[in-house]
């Protein structure tokens, strides 16, 4: 005979309770509450028969797939159970009881009196499966549980696990490093992680991983977990898992994806690399006379720059322009961007007219290159120089006509006033 | 000018001659910097209604209407290092009125500058208020004694006098002497400058820096030379702010 329970609450009793219970009697009950409560079954009464091992009459209690307790007699004894004051727990929502009474008795038992209850689950506390646990935080509530996740990650579609959002991670120096999230904590699970590096065409990147390489495995089955898988132009390389790191790879390539996958279990610390991008190689160049180049390097490379610079005095002219730097890059198939252009000595050229004013250079030739020297005047006496300077000028290295006082800016000729050239006898008073 | 000497060629390089077209000296002037000359305001329009005083723009001359000569000496004959430049604006005093000859100085901006040399030359601003009891010297090629226009530039030398003695003086007239003036002449008359002057140079030499500086401009008078009727100057001190902020002259 079986009786199905499904409230959150209830009690049941042997056939006949209080009065004695009858012989050869069988009842099942069966209990299933909610997912995410147990049963809590008590008793208030037990009086049965008692025999070795319970082999007469007795109350078994059970789940699906264990037995909980075997109850018989009326005081627990090295062979016997009674239940007392106990209080039997099942592990999940459901709950079976069985009372048997076999063909005799030898006096008159009552039987018993039990009460069971749903008692919530607190899975938070109680889960110790990984498989089930919640990855980050874990949230309890009448009936179930829910997990969420740290600051930065995401909860997963299973509800359990929490991964990043990865998927951009884009670089573009000509070196880099590159690391699982979190490293060198654990990785998060359940992510998908994509690394580009995406550098000029002529560059080729290589990889090189460092410090600790920690990725989820398998004995048997590569990487069926976590991996990282590298595609460098048309070559893939990977899947890379476990504890030891690939060597150096030369990728040949100017772009490179990685792909790091991370699925929901596992504490591994994941892994870092340092990548590096070269080019091409462009010949050695020679400073110009008079000039110098910067950074001056025994190599250099595709996307290399340096700048060419003059001596004091000198300025750099490239296709008849004068400018006081040059910069030339390597370019992708090893050559220079440009010749080295030539260092040709400043020159002021012709120095500029002053309104009611005259100029006088200071070699016979009317030099104008660097240092050389000239003097502005004006037309005396009817014009005085303002403010009052020597007037001398120098081409300096910039190729500008410089005063010390007004930098490259003329001064400016002023009319006299009030002192005409022809004087008249002193005042009469 | 009354009373007054033959300038000697040179001494009195800032002169300008403000001509008509057909060649009539009507006004003196100075040159200020290498661009403006400073004269009368009264210089600078036509001859207004006695009943109805008030300066319309139409009253103004026009600057085509006359032209500026410099390194001038003879007055009608023309002079070997003479310069005639045309104007390009004429500016008055704001301030200006035509009926007290308050504030009587005005600018004339020249079209072209000229070429200084021995006998063309700037006249410096006043840096300051002239000394007490300080000469100064008054040229122009207006009328003499009897009515009479000289042949080359006269210039005479006189006293600046007393602002409060000059007010005394032209208040029997009913002739007010106001701040932007200052006179200058002999008690007794005589030396002073009268009409075809106006706007004609009053310079007098600082010692100290030893040029010459503008003190005022010929602007008004009771008839000419009288005893007690001294010469009365627009005050070049008084409107320095005024002309340096239109002309942008710095000594």
């Amino acid at each position: 005979h079986t009786v199905e329970l499904n409230d959150m609450f209830g009690h049941i009793q042997s056939p006949g309770y209080p009065d004695s219970y009858p012989s050869d009697s069988e009842v099942m009950w069966n209990i299933t509450v909610p997912e995410g409560f147990r049963i809590k079954l008590y008793f208030m009464h037990f009086d049965l028969e008692s025999s070795y091992l319970c082999e007469y009459d007795y109350v078994k209690v059970e789940t699906e797939d264990q037995v909980l307790a075997n109850f018989c007699g009326r005081e627990t004894t090295d062979t016997e159970q009674t239940p007392g004051q106990e209080a039997i727990l099942s592990p999940g929502s459901f709950m079976s009881i069985t009372f048997r009474s076999d063909f005799s008795n030898e006096e008159r038992y009552t039987g018993f009196d039990a009460h069971y209850m749903a008692m919530d689950v607190d899975e938070c506390t109680e889960r110790e499966d990984e498989e089930l646990s919640c990855d980050h935080y874990c949230h309890n509530y009448i009936g179930g549980y829910y997990c969420s996740c740290r600051f930065g990650y995401l909860l997963h579609t299973d509800n359990r696990t929490c991964r990043v959002e990865c998927s951009d991670n884009l670089f573009t120096q000509r070196t880099g490093i590159i690391t699982s999230p979190d490293f060198p904590n654990p990785y998060p699970k359940s992510s998908e992680c994509f690394y580009t590096i995406e550098l000029e065409e002529g560059f080729r990147v290589s990889l090189q991983f460092e410090d600790l390489f920690d990725i989820e495995d398998h004995p048997d089955v590569s990487c069926p977990y976590d991996y990282i898988k590298i595609k460098a132009g048309l070559k893939s390389l990977g899947p890379f898992c476990g504890e030891k790191a690939p060597g150096p790879i030369n990728t040949q390539s100017h772009s490179v994806q990685i792909l790091f996958h991370s699925d929901n279990s596992g504490e591994n610390r994941g892994w870092k690399l340092s990548y590096s991008a070269a080019g091409n190689d462009c010949p050695v160049l020679q400073p110009p006379v008079h000039g110098k180049i910067e950074p001056l390097q025994a190599k250099y490379s595709f996307k290399d720059q340096v700048l060419i610079s003059c001596d004091t005095g000198y300025k750099v002219q490239k296709d008849n322009v004068e400018m006081d730097t040059f910069q030339v890059e390597c370019l992708k198939d090893g050559s220079w961007s440009n010749k080295i252009p030539i260092c040709k000595v400043a020159d002021c050229r012709a120095p500029a007219e002053l309104e009611h004013g005259l100029i006088t250079f200071s070699t016979r030739n009317n030099l104008t290159t660097y240092k050389s020297e000239i003097r502005y005047s004006c037309q005396q006496p009817y014009y005085k120089m303002l403010p009052n300077i020597t007037g001398i000028y120098t081409c300096s290295a910039q190729g500008t006509w410089t005063n010390k006082i007004l930098g490259r800016k003329l001064p400016t000729c002023l009319p006299v006033c009030g002192l005409p050239k022809v004087s008249r006898k002193l005042m009469a008073r | 000018i009354f009373n007054g000497r033959q300038v000697q060629k040179g001494t009195t390089p800032w002169i300008a001659m403000l001509t008509h077209p057909g060649g009539q000296p009507f006004c003196g002037g100075s040159l200020l910097g290498t661009n403006w000359i400073v004269t009368a305001a009264h210089c600078l329009h036509q001859l207004l209604d006695p009943e109805n005083q008030i300066l319309h723009d139409s009253d103004l001359i026009r600057p085509s209407d006359f032209k500026i000569i410099l390194g001038k000496h003879w007055r009608l004959q023309s002079d070997e290092n003479e310069q005639h430049l045309m104007v390009k604006r004429i500016i008055l005093h704001p301030l200006y009125s035509p009926t007290t000859f308050e504030n009587d100085v005005g600018l004339v901006e020249l079209l072209k500058s000229p070429m200084l040399n021995d006998f063309v030359m700037p006249i410096c601003l006043p840096e300051g208020p002239p000394e007490e009891g300080a000469m100064v010297i008054v040229s122009g090629w207006g009328k003499q004694f009897l009515q009479r226009f000289p042949d080359t530039l006269m210039e005479i030398e006189i006293p600046i006098v007393d602002h409060r003695t000059c007010q005394d003086a032209y208040a029997q007239l009913r002739k007010n002497v106001t701040a932007d003036m200052i006179c200058a002449g002999e008690k007794e008359g005589g030396k002073d400058a009268c009409a075809g002057d106006s706007g004609g140079p009053m310079v007098t030499l600082d010692k100290e820096r030893g040029q010459w500086y503008l003190v005022g401009t010929v602007s008004w008078g009771d008839d000419c030379g009288k005893k007690d009727r001294y010469g009365v100057y627009s005050y070049i001190h008084h409107n320095k702010n005024w002309i340096q902020m239109v002309t942008g002259v710095r000594n």
